[in-house]
């Protein structure tokens, strides 16, 4: 029955697409089938993967899904990566934090229609944008658990204080099986004494919910999204491929006594 | 008469607070009087000029401005850069995008303070949180000109069409003064052939509205936000510190003759 698991941190640019896109089409290389829904009105995951917004073929985005002008299963698309199919986003989405304030039931209109699809796959991942409003608030009602990417930047814990009550209050009003799947230390270089101070403190404070898996800065990764496709199509043997391959491994670790 | 500049870019982590900080602080090194509003509820420019949000003078902050329940001069703080005031943010505006939505004159909110203190600045810059949502549509209604920080990375002109779009519904609607003060190039690293390959692209599109100047990348810049000081103060003869003093004196050149 595929699980749900939203990717989320308020700050903007810390790796949630580079994420949601290169973990998916990891798991999808190692046999697990995918649907990656991109939230964020920005679009980048639907970009990254190659899908052109332009297309006729691209009509019903998340927007349609989350106004319920359209059933979820005409919205999911199929992508050049094995075993991973999309949901993309449009720029539309902007409106619907506003849109949505008025309506009945508008924290939940993502989680009566994933539940339509939640058993065509193995994991459903949500690549959230960089904010708390509605359109994350109903992404995380619809979840089973969270993955928080943390850059090894200053700040990287700033605003984890706000993102955790956040979600303390969706576990109280919305959804009380949300967990948390794990934070992930994205951009690590090593030549940084700032890289190594900031993953201390962060095995510090969340200690065994900090995947081992970190994600080294690799400008091949940029790379790959700017040609519309996932870092194992695109560079199989450098670092940024290795690191999300191996974030895999532990992924289904994790989940196989589930 | 104070100028208000916004500095907006929908796409997170592109060096938004890096710039209100950095260019406020050298401006007012430059001898200008200059207050920043940090309008993000992330409030990194608020830490970044090592206000403490925790201490009992930051009571009223930029959200009690928007909703109108202090007034504007009563917000505004020193710090410890010269010239430099600056209006604090707080986790709580997350809720204000949801509060503001059912209110008369939602968009003009902030125009109709920040009236009352223009005059007792050269510049007022706002640092808008990564989203085109209500608090970002009121910083451009109550502004001049915008700055466009774009990273030198894959994408950097993915979301600019958005920006654009909505920038000109904001003169059609709230503002037909705004304009754009220019798009800075941010985070440029010499030895990726990927950063030379997006100014190329930039000032092909976009022409004299792009700044001389670009933004290097340098992990000072970090470091000194992490310690909660302007680069100025923190290290004056780093690259990151001559890239925005550089800027300061092109965007004061710029502003002499209006
Ligand atoms: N490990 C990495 N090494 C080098 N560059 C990276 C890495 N991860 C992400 N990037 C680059 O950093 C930028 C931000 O990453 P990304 O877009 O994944 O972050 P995000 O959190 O999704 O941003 P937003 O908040 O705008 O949604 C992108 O240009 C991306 O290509
Ligand atoms: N020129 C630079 N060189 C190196 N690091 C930089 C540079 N500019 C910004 N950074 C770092 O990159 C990260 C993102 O920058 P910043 O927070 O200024 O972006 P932002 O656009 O304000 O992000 P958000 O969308 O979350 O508001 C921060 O950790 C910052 O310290
Ligand atoms: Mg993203
Ligand atoms: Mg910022």
């Amino acid at each position: 029955m595929g699980k749900v698991i939203s990717i989320v941190n308020q700050k903007g640019g810390v790796g949630k697409t580079t994420t949601s896109v290169n973990l998916s089409a990891s798991l999808g290389v190692l046999e697990k089938k995918i649907l990656l829904i991109d939230a964020d009105p920005q679009a980048n995951a639907t970009s990254s993967l190659g899908v052109n917004l332009y297309d006729e073929k691209t009509t019903k985005t998340f927007y349609e899904v989350l106004e319920n002008t359209t059933s979820i299963k005409d919205s999911i698309l199929s992508t050049d990566s094995p075993n991973l199919d999309i949901i993309p986003s449009s720029i539309d989405l902007v409106g619907a934090e506003i849109e949505l304030v008025n309506v009945n039931d508008r924290e939940k209109m993502l989680s009566n229609q994933i539940n339509l699809i939640k058993s065509d796959y193995d994991f459903i991942f949500i690549d959230c944008p960089p904010s708390l409003g509605l359109i994350t608030i109903n992404c995380l009602s619809a979840s089973d658990s969270i993955i928080v990417p943390i850059q090894c930047e200053y700040f990287a814990l700033e605003g984890l204080g706000k993102l955790m009550s956040t979600i303390r209050q969706i576990q109280s009003h919305h959804n009380n099986e949300l967990g948390i799947e794990g934070l992930l230390l994205t951009m690590y270089d090593s030549r940084l004494r700032l890289s190594n101070n900031v993953i201390e403190e962060v095995k510090m404070h969340f200690g065994n919910i900090v995947f081992d898996t970190i994600i080294q800065r690799n400008v091949r990764l940029s790379e790959a999204s700017g040609h519309g496709t996932s870092i194992i199509k695109y560079d199989a043997n450098c670092r940024g491929a290795i690191n999300y391959l191996n974030l895999a491994k532990e992924f289904i670790n994790k989940n196989l006594n589930k």
